[in-house]
């Protein structure tokens, strides 16, 4: 597999996670890997940034990455805490 | 808030410390989490009592991955902790993740720190989006713990749902930032308003009562009103003078034989220290006002019925001192409360009684009210 490949893949899993937990993205692994470009997710990763006063590219850049690898609490940012 | 605001309907809450963390000392942890609790304390109508045994509103304990919530923590870093809004059983609840590495300073993860977010939400608070607020999700291990103070979206998220602080009659229930409202209707202009002291700040003029101040600026008439605490929180309420000497571009405030010193929003370190420094003899262990004069290079203290004169080129008290008030000031009361320069005149504070006071007349021109300068 290539090097960067994998990378991405594991900074993707990251993503899910943290929008699944902290953004309330449904969770839905097929539709998250298949459809990472799609509106909806990208609009989740928007709302994240925007939230968190990250530049609201929609993409995984490396501020983003490097801000959801941050402690952090455990609450969601939107939505309830069930 | 959390979604549909939940809060608690009281405004003594109970807290029990289930168990501790190997981390840290017991005494540390209570204490961090005494001080977590104060930060909200301080500006709520809320007092906190800790239990020792059974069903407390606050339940705060340590535990490690799954901890019967379904909601497990995920081993070091990441998530440190997470807690519940109010409510009964579970809700209230803050559980930390005892995988992180909890420490008193911020070696590690600083358990006030993040004490202090987690019983944010305890109380009702949801997370912000405001990078400088407490209640931000992210861990902000740079955050200078001496200085640490709650932003103002903060204290307005957590006076959304309880109020101000109680306070005495005379300063009423305010809020903590500017205000729009009526002066009619605000303390400030209550005829028997006192201030503890008056100082200026790089040309705007600070009016000090309690744990509050009034900031009044020439560019705006209307004075703004704060917590003292939320720009300086290392500053005590209650101070009993304050003066600035423009060319140390510093502020200088008194409490008790104490001195601070700020520059701006900063705290100058190295301080408080005795006032004793400044060449008072130990006789004096309170200061009622000061001024600082720029043209002299002199700042006046006021203490019961004397002042002494200190010369800030020398660094030292003037000799010929203390002298009497009323010899070089007639017609001013002994005990001042607090004073200030302004276009060649003194004003004296004294109670709800203001003093204008020529010094080339040697006498007092105006008697005011002392809230006059806010426009009441």
């Amino acid at each position: 597999y290539p090097l960067h490949g994998s990378e991405e893949d594991a900074g993707m899993e990251v993503l899910q996670k943290y929008l699944e937990n902290y953004y309330g993205l449904e969770k839905d692994v097929k539709q998250f890997t298949k459809k990472k470009d799609s509106s909806p997710v990208v609009k989740k990763i928007q709302e994240m940034q925007k939230f968190l006063g990250l530049k609201m590219t929609g993409k995984l850049d490396s501020n983003t990455m490097e801000l959801m690898h941050k402690p952090r609490c455990g609450v969601p940012d939107v939505g309830g805490f069930s | 808030t959390f979604p549909g605001s939940p809060k608690w309907r009281k405004n003594h809450i109970s807290y029990r410390i289930v168990n501790y963390t190997l981390d840290l000392p017991r005494e540390s942890v209570d204490s961090a989490i005494e001080r977590a609790l104060k930060v909200w304390e301080e500006v709520t109508p809320l007092t906190f009592s800790r239990i020792s045994e059974g069903e407390a509103d606050i339940m705060i304990s340590f535990a490690v991955e799954e901890h019967g919530d379904f909601i497990p923590f995920d081993g070091p870093g990441m998530v440190l902790a997470h807690a519940y809004a109010p409510g009964p059983g579970i809700n209230g609840d803050a559980h930390f993740d005892d995988d992180e590495r909890w420490t008193d300073d911020v070696t590690g993860t600083n358990l006030f720190l993040v004490a202090a977010h987690e019983l944010g939400h305890s109380l009702g608070l949801f997370h912000s989006a405001n990078a400088e607020a407490l209640m931000y999700p992210v861990y902000k291990s740079s955050t200078d713990l001496a200085r640490f103070h709650l932003s103002q979206d903060d204290v307005d998220g957590i006076q959304s749902l309880y109020g101000p602080p109680t306070e005495s009659p005379d300063v009423l229930v305010v809020p903590t930032k500017s205000n729009s409202l009526d002066p009619e209707t605000l303390p400030m202009c209550s005829s028997a308003l006192s201030f503890d002291a008056v100082s200026t700040l790089r040309g705007e003029v600070l009016f000090f009562k309690d744990r509050h101040f009034w900031r009044k600026s020439l560019r705006t008439p209307e004075p703004g009103f704060y917590l003292i605490s939320s720009f300086w929180p290392s500053l005590p309420s209650n101070m009993d003078a304050a003066y600035e000497v423009t060319n140390r571009d510093t502020v200088f405030i008194l409490k008790g034989n104490q001195i601070w010193a700020i520059r701006g929003h900063e705290e100058l370190a190295g301080y408080p220290k005795s006032i004793h420094t400044l060449g008072l003899p130990e006789t004096v262990q309170k200061i009622d006002a000061a001024i600082s004069l720029k043209d002299q290079k002199k700042t006046y203290f006021f203490v019961e019925d004397k002042f002494w004169r200190y010369d800030e080129t020398r660094q030292l008290m003037d000799k010929g001192f203390p002298r009497l008030i009323t010899d070089d000031f007639p017609g001013i009361e002994p005990q001042v409360d607090a004073v200030l320069h302004a276009f060649g005149f003194f004003y004296f504070f004294c109670g709800s009684s203001q003093f204008e006071f020529d010094p080339n007349a040697r006498t007092v021109t105006h008697t005011l009210k002392s809230n006059s300068w806010l426009l009441c």
